[in-house]
């Protein structure tokens, strides 16, 4: 059988690095971990399994929920995705539409990247693996007009979910962020917001900088989940936890790999042992 | 910034007359957080601060007039000193010289490796340029169409061919055709993918490259340290380019790479442009880490 221990300071400090060595951030492993220090300092008695059980209990109420249907109930239903660069847009965007071309869905895909070397024939590529359409014009047109062009076949075609891409964009360029704007408000004119979902896709390597993302971003423009990309690498995101709570941005799926396959509904309880085993 | 925070932990020190070891202790915690909140590595954190721990308990700080910047130069010191001293160019002995770029994915490696074409054409070289990532949708169209900007030779290749056999037709077409410098561009890989890191290690030993560099997202967190460390381990690498160092991203990860490889910090990317490549100097990185 187990014997109980009762944490001490040095449990707590070893406690402290492997939460710290999880990207969780300085501010939330002390908001965690502070009560228990000064229990250990009152003599306050605490086991091993009371402080993991609490930890976790607390840590789950971290993570936001997402409180309406996914995907989303009208038609089109139009999901918008947008990061900083290289953290795996395009690639989720096929990932999510395989989902839901499997669910018998009618998928339309557009190539809202128009800046990109070979951005436009990379989702193209995916299109044609997974038999998805997508609109698409050259590269260095307007974005936003592709966007258009491509809602306005939606809603013509009578398709169920549009997945529309976007370059990579560092939350710090000011006119990057104006241009994300102007895509919201295009999107606006042809499909009502209950109908849309913007989508934030953060890379799980990424430290404490997701949180200028998450706050840039919402900033541009509301934003209503999050994706975690690249959590079959050695990173444990623990980060999202910290913008999820922050931003009340719920955590939607994750990324496992660089296959179609490779995306899992996100479970909060497998990432909280992750990093809370 | 640090100075500032410095102050406020160590408030009240003037009326006590001057700091005691204890306020150093404290102003040493200080640093520690700020180090971690710029995604500095936890045990590396841990080491370097045992290393201004003495100087910072020395008398030239207990004694100033402003111990305060007195630390701040320590703390910048030892990070300048730690990043790498100075600026270390590319080691372009051999003919054709093969630069290997490696590293995650989606960490920059094929714009840089258009980057890297332009800084070399600029000084007078004559690259080639190729991509061996047979993976990634539209990965070779990438570099293929950066390389037209650029008006840089390109070896075509097709997915369908093998990585190795694409590199080492590439070479030969360096050879044969008097370029000086051959750029070879990589699948993105995690460090812990034991086909693709065999993959690498494959193209290293028949490359031979001079230069094997690791190409790192700034904005990495805390795993920063177990990928540098894989990669170095597995491969041998010669330097780290840092891209996407022109966002707000406070850059630790830079420091936590070069400390447990001992690798040189080559280049910056700073931008999407493939003219926005900057030879690296640990005094601006340094600034920035300690915010
Ligand atoms: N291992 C792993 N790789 C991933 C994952 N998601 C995406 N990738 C890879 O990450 C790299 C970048 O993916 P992209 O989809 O091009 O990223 P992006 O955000 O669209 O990039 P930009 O458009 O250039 O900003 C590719 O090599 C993908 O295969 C994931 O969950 N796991
Ligand atoms: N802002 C900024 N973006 C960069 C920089 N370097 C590369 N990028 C962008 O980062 C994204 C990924 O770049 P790629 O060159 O495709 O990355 P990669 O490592 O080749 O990706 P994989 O081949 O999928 O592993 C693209 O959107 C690039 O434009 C940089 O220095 N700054
Ligand atoms: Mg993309
Ligand atoms: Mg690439």
């Amino acid at each position: 059988f187990v014997v109980e221990k009762l944490i001490d300071l040095a449990f707590l400090e070893e406690l402290e690095e492997k939460l710290i060595l999880s990207d969780l951030g300085v501010e939330t492993t002390m908001a965690l971990l502070d009560p228990f220090k000064n229990k250990i300092l009152k003599g306050e008695p605490v086991t091993t399994s009371d402080l993991k059980r609490e930890l976790k209990r607390i840590s789950l109420n971290l993570l936001a929920d997402y409180e309406k249907p996914f995907p989303p109930d009208g038609k089109p239903g139009v999901l918008f995705f947008l990061g900083v660069n290289g953290v795996g847009k395009t690639t989720t965007i096929a990932k999510l539409a395989l989902k839901l071309k499997e669910a018998n869905k009618k998928v339309l895909l557009i190539a809202g990247d128009t800046f990109r070397a070979a951005a436009i024939d990379q989702l193209k590529k995916w299109g044609e693996r997974l038999n998805i359409p997508v609109v698409a014009q050259q590269e260095g047109a307007d974005a936003s007009s592709v966007i258009y062009q491509g809602l306005e076949k939606a809603l013509r075609e009578d398709y169920d979910f549009v997945l529309i891409d976007t370059a990579g964009r560092l939350h710090t360029k000011y006119n990057l962020m104006e241009e994300l704007k102007k895509m919201y408000r295009v999107m606006d004119k042809l499909v009502p917001r209950e109908k849309r979902v913007n989508l934030l896709v953060l890379d799980a390597t990424t430290g404490q900088n997701a949180i200028s993302q998450a706050e840039h971003f919402s900033k541009a423009i509301p934003i209503d989940a999050l994706i975690i990309t690249k959590m079959d690498g050695t990173a444990k995101g623990g980060i999202a936890l910290a913008v999820s709570h922050k931003y009340k941005l719920p955590i939607l799926f994750i990324g496992l790999g660089e296959k179609a396959e490779d995306l899992l509904a996100f479970d909060k309880e497998a990432f909280i042992s992750a990093i809370l085993p | 910034n640090l100075s500032e925070r410095l102050e406020k932990a160590l408030a009240g020190f003037r009326d006590r007359g001057k700091l005691s070891p204890d306020d150093i202790k404290k102003g040493l915690r200080e640093i520690r957080l700020a180090l971690l909140e710029a995604d500095v590595n936890y045990r590396v954190v841990k080491d370097f601060l045992a290393r201004i721990e003495a100087r910072a308990l020395s008398a030239e700080v207990l004694e100033s007039l402003t111990p305060f910047q007195q630390i701040v130069k320590i703390v910048y010191d030892e990070l300048v000193n730690t990043l790498g001293g100075k600026a270390q160019g590319l080691n372009l002995s051999t003919k054709p010289t093969v630069i290997l770029l490696a590293g995650l994915q989606g960490s920059g490696k094929t714009t840089t490796a258009g980057k890297l074409a332009l800084f070399l054409k600029k000084r007078g070289h004559n690259p080639l340029l190729v991509s061996t990532d047979v993976y990634r949708p539209a990965a070779i169209e990438q570099l293929k169409i950066l390389s037209q900007k650029i008006n840089i030779p390109f070896f075509d290749a097709s997915p369908s061919e093998g990585a190795l056999e694409i590199a080492n037709n590439a070479f030969k077409m360096a050879k044969n055709t008097g370029r000086d410098v051959l750029i070879v561009d990589t699948a993105g890989r995690l460090h812990i993918d034991e086909d693709l890191m065999e993959e690498l290690q494959s193209l290293k030993e028949s490359l031979k490259p001079v230069e094997t560099l690791l190409v790192a997202d700034a904005m990495m967190g805390q795993d920063a340290v177990n990928v540098a460390k894989t990669f170095h381990e597995r491969v041998g690498l010669t330097g780290i380019i840092l891209t996407k160092v022109e966002g707000d991203a406070r850059g630790g990860a830079a420091l936590s790479m070069k400390e447990v490889t001992g690798c040189p910090i080559k280049f910056l990317g700073v931008g999407e442009k493939l003219e926005a490549l900057e030879v690296f100097h640990p005094e601006r990185l340094a600034s920035r880490i300690l915010g």
